[in-house]
Order: C-alpha cells, then structure tokens, then sequence
C-alpha cells in the first residue's frame, strides 16, 4: 500500500511517524512545487503527516490540503 | 488498512487507542487546518478518535465531522 | 475491518464486547456530537454496542441509530 | 466476517448459537428501539438468531424481519 | 461463509447436516414467522436443509422457498 | 464454495459423488417441492448429481434442470 | 473450482481425465435429458470432456456444445 | 484455471506441452465437432497448443481459432 | 497467469526467455495461421517474445502484432 | 505492485529511498523524453521520488507533476 | 504481474534493471517494429526501462512511448 504526494508549492514536507509504542517522526522529505513522492507503509512508517499545498492520491480517492 | 484525516480548523486532534485488554490513548497527534494524516491500524493501535473540525477518508466513505 | 461511529448527539456510547466464551462489556467509549471513532475488530472485542443517536460507516451501508 | 442489527423496537434480542457438536445459545444481547449491534462470527459463535422488530446489514443485503 | 434465513411463517425448520463420511442431521433450528437466523457452515456443518416457507439470502440471490 | 437447490417438485434427489480414484454415490438427500439444500463442496464430496425438476443457484448462474 | 453440466438430450457422458503423466479416462458419468452434474477440477481430475447435446456452465460463461 | 475448448469441426487437437526446462508434447486430445473439453494447466502442463477449427473460452474473452 | 497466442499468418513464433540471472531463449514454438497456444509464466519461462502476424490476449487487453 | 513513469521531458530523475530506520537515496534513474520506466518497490525500495517535467500511472491513478 | 511491450518502430530497446542494493542493467532486449515482449517482475528484474518508439500495456493503462 501506497500513498502518492505531488506538491502544489515549494516546501511541502512529508513526515513519517514511527511505527510501535512510540510516535515520533523518524523523516522528513521536502518536495518543491511539481515534484512528487510514492511513499509506502513500512515496517518503519505507520502514519505519515503532510503539511503545505499539496495532492495526495490515496485508496481513498484524491485530497487536496486546502481545497476548502 | 489506513484512513485520511484532513484538518478543516486548528487544532484537530488524533487519538490513537491501544490495542489489548485495556484501552487508553497511547499517542494525540495535533493537525492545524489543511494539515493532513495518513495512519494506518497497527499492532499498538486498533481504535482511532477523532475531535475537532476535520473529514475522514476511509474505507466506508468520505465522513465530515460536523456537517449534520 | 473496522467501523466508523459517528455521534450525532452528545454522549453516545460505544461498548465493547469481549471474545471468548463470556460475552461482557470491556470497555466503553463517550462521544460527544461531531467526535468521531473508527473501531476495529481485535482479538478481545468481536461485538460492539453503540447507544444514542449516531450515524456508522460499516461494510454494509451506512446506518442511522434513529432514522426509522 | 460481521453483520449489523438495529433494534426497531424494545426488547430485541440477538441469541449467539454454541460452534461445535453441539448447537446451543451461548449469550444474548437485548437492544432497545435504535440500539445498534456489530456482531462477528467467531470461535465461538457459527450462528445468529435474531427475535422482534430488527433489521440486519448483511454481506447478502439488508433484511427486515416483519416487513412481509 | 453464512446465509440468512427468513421465516415468513411459523414452524420453518433449519437442518445442520453433518460433514465427512456420514450424513445425517445434527440440529435443528425451529424458527416462527418474523425470526432470522444467520448460519455458517463449520466444521461440523457441510450441508444445510430449510423446511416450510422461507426466505433464504445468499452468495447466490434471494431464494423463496414456495414462490413457484 | 457452495450451490443451493430448490425442488420445483415432490422427489428431487441430490447425490454426493465421492472424491479420490473411485466416483460413486456417498449419500442421497431426497427434497419434496418447495425445499431447499444448501449444500457444501468437501473433504468427501468433489462432483453432485441432480435428478428431478429442480431450480439450481450456483456462481455462473441460476440454472432449472427442465427449461429447455 | 467447478463447472455445472446439463445435459439437453438423453446419453450425455461426462469424462473425468486423470491428473499427472499419464492422462486417460478415470469415470464417465451419464446423464439424462435434464439431469445436472456439478463437478470439480480435484486432486485426481485436471481436465473434464463432454460428449452429447449438453450446456456448461463455466467461469468464463455458458456453452452449448451444438449451437453453432 | 482452466480453458474450455470447443470443438467447431471433426478432428480437433488439443496438446498439452509439458511444464519444466524442456517443452514437448505429452498428450494430444482429439475432439469432433460439438464435444468440449475443459483442461486445468497443471504440474504437467504449463501450455496448450490448438489446431483446427474452434472456440476457446478462456480469462481474457472467448477466441476462434479462424475468425479473421 | 496465462496469454493466449493466435497466429494471423503462418510462421509465427513464440519464444520463452529463460528465468533467472541469464535470459536467452529455452524454447521457440511455432504456429501456422489459425493455430493457438496458450502458454503460462512458468518456473523456467519470466518473458515471452512473439515475433510474426499474431493477435495476442493477456490482462491488459487484446493486443494485436501489426495493426498500428 | 509498480509505477509507471513517463519522460515528458529530458532530464527526469526517478530516485530510489531506502527501506528502513534511515531514508536515503540508494539509486536514481535519468529518463530523456519519451522513455519508460517501470518501478517496483522492492526489499530496498519503499518510497520513490520523481523531479522534472512527468507522467505518472500508478494505483491511484495517471498523475503529471506540472499540470497544476 | 507482467507487462506488453509493443515496438512501434524498429530498434526499441527494453533493459532489466536488477533487484537488489545496487540497480544496474542484466539485460537488453531488442524489438522490431511489430515485435512484442511479455515480461515478469522477477528474483532478478525490479525495474524496466523501455527505450524507443512503443505502446506499453500494463496494469495502469495503455502508454505510449511518445504520443505527447
Ligand atoms: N506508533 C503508532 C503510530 C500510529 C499509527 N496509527 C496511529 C493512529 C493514531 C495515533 C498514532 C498512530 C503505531 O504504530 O501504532
Ligand atoms: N483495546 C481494544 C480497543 C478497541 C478496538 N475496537 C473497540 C471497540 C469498542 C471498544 C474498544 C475497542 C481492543 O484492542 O480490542
Ligand atoms: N463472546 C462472543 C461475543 C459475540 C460475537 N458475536 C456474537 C453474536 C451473538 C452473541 C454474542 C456474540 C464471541 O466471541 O463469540
Ligand atoms: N454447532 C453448529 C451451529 C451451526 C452452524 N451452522 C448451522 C446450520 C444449521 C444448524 C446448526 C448450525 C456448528 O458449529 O456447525
Ligand atoms: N457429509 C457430506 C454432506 C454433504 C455436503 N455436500 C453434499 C452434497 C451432496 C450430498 C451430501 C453432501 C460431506 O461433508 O461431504
Ligand atoms: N472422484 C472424482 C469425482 C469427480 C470430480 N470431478 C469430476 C469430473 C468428471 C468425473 C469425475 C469427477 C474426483 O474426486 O476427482
Ligand atoms: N494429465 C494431464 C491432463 C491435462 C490437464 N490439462 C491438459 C491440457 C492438455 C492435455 C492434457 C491435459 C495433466 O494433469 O496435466
Ligand atoms: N516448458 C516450458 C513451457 C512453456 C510455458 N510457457 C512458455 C512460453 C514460451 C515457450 C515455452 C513455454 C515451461 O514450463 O516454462
Ligand atoms: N532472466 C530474466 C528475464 C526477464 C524477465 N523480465 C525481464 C525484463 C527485462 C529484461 C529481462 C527480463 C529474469 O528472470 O528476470
Ligand atoms: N525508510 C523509510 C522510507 C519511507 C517509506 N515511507 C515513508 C513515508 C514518509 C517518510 C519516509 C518513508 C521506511 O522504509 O519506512
Ligand atoms: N535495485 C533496485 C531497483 C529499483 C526498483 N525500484 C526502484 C525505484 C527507484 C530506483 C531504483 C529502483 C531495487 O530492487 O530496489
């Protein structure tokens, strides 16, 4: 399973969070406007947290971060 | 198995509920608007909460918190 | 598989029950109106209860507590 | 695998029948008018019976019992 | 696997017959107008017989028992 | 994996046939209209005859033994 | 897997071939003028033949053995 | 899996090429017009060669050998 | 997973690439116009050249040697 | 699973970041215009990133980095 | 898993890259206008490179080499 980013800006980050007991985020990719990331789950990466102008294309369909 | 939560205000919050006999918040992660998360059910969590003004995107469709 | 509980009112409640030979309440989640849990089958909960008007997300629709 | 039953009237009971050799009720649930349960098959449970005014979410549809 | 059975009159018989070498009934189920039940099969049960007039929901459609 | 039967009149048999080298008869379940089998594909049964006006719901269709 | 033969004229024969090296003929059964079969590809068949005026009910749709 | 294969005229072959570091024929079925055989690919067989002129119904559509 | 192979003309082959750190051709198959070959991905087989006038059918649609 | 990735211009780069504790760039790929590549994510491979102007076919759809 | 490669013009070239730390080219495969390959992911091939004037079917769609 995977995940797909394409920044919509520059300095979009994309920030693994750690899988077990504990949270904390383990990397942080920065991406520039047009440049994209297939990211997958890992046994590493349980949650991954996205922050800036982005699309994120999911089993769940397409998000925009801020579309509203 | 993963969902999507979008902030649609500051400070939403993501609960992550332990696995086992006993249930409690083991992680809350914070998401100011247009902020996004990816987190997937895990060996150290097997419920999620959501508080605050946000969508979800899951398996079952698309949930918007307040829009009743 | 998992379910998404949607309260549609203040203290809604969510219950667990346990798997195995006895069937008994281990744990009892509060919402309040626009929190939202996603829940998870596991190896100690194979029931969930939900009391109060909600809205769930489920493999077989979408289903209102009190619609009827 | 799980099905979902809504109570449509007081008094509902879902009767959990024993896997195995042998076929009896191992528990029963009582539901109230808009009480919901989510109910999966286990290692102890092969066979829901279902009492009073319900309708049951299924992999094979949505069936009321008195609808006919 | 389960099916979904439907009295749609008093007196409906569910039969479990036995799985391997031998076939013979190990239960049976009487269920009254309005009442459902919901079997797998399982270890013990490889075959399932319905008397009397019934609504059967399966992999396969909805089957009445006398709509011919 | 399994096929359910309807008898569209009194005398429908259903024979098991045995699987492994050897292919014959297991066991005969006799249906008078209106009765339904569901039945299972198993350890001991690879093939089923049908014999009789009969109504067959299967994964590639439904079938009538008579029809034609 | 399994396919459901019926045959459409009395004397159709059904030909289990034997699975391995060798392939040669291991059961033929006969049916007659709306008689079905319900057969499965097993540890001792890997291919099946069928003489006669017959329709099969396949994976990959229905067939007439003479409608063209 | 399997293909069904139906012959359109007399004399039809089927030939089975044998699975492993060296590809031969290991057996050659023939078929006249109207009769149909369904073959599994299997530890033996790891492809099928037709000659002659039929239809053959397999996962990506149904094909005839001289149709163009 | 299997393609099937329908010569559009005659002199049409087929090749096996070997599995493995090495790729070279094991075996060369070839069909007159209106013969088909089924073939498989096998241990010994992890590509597949046609070279000739063929229409071949796979997962991902029809796709004929020279229509462009 | 895979990606398929499309040059619309030269100088398209596909890197490659490793799997586990630490996130680097293990390989990176130069695409001129027009050529192909297609990528699993493998043992080493768990997130893939893409720079410069491309097109993108994967789960979740077709994705072009620049059209925005 | 396998994709189509079909040379649109003579000298396509299709490269394995090797699985693995290290990604380098095991293979080259050169297709004449018309020819096509059907190739695996395998042990050794993660990626593929495809250089050239060609139509790639695959499970994201048909792609053209150079159709923008
Ligand atoms: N460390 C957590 C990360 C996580 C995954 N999903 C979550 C949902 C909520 C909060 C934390 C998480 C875990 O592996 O379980
Ligand atoms: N600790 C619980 C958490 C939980 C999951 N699903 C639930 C449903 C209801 C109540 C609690 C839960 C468990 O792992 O089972
Ligand atoms: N303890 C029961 C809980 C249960 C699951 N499904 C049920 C259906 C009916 C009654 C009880 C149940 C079990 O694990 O089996
Ligand atoms: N004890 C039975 C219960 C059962 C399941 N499915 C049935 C169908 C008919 C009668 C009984 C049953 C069993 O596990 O097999
Ligand atoms: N004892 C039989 C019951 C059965 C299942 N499917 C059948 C079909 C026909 C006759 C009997 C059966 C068995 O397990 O195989
Ligand atoms: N004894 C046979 C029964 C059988 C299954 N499918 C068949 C098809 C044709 C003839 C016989 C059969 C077997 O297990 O294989
Ligand atoms: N004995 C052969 C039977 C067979 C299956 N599929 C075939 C296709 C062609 C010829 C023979 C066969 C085998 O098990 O492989
Ligand atoms: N002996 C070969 C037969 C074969 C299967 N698929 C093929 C494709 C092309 C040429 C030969 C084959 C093998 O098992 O691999
Ligand atoms: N020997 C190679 C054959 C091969 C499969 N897919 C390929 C793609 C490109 C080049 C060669 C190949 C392998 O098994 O991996
Ligand atoms: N080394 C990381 C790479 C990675 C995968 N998915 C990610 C998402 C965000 C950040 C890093 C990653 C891992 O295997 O888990
Ligand atoms: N050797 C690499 C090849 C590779 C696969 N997917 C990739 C994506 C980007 C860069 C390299 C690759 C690996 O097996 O992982």
């Amino acid at each position: 399973q995977y995940i797909v980013v394409k920044a919509l800006e520059n300095g979009v980050t994309i920030m693994g969070l750690t899988r077990g007991k504990d949270t904390r985020f383990h990397h942080t990719e920065k991406l520039d406007r047009g440049e994209i990331m297939v990211a997958q789950f890992t046994e590493h990466t349980s949650a991954i947290k996205i922050r800036g102008k982005a699309r994120i294309y999911s089993e769940h369909g397409v998000i925009d971060t801020f579309d509203d």
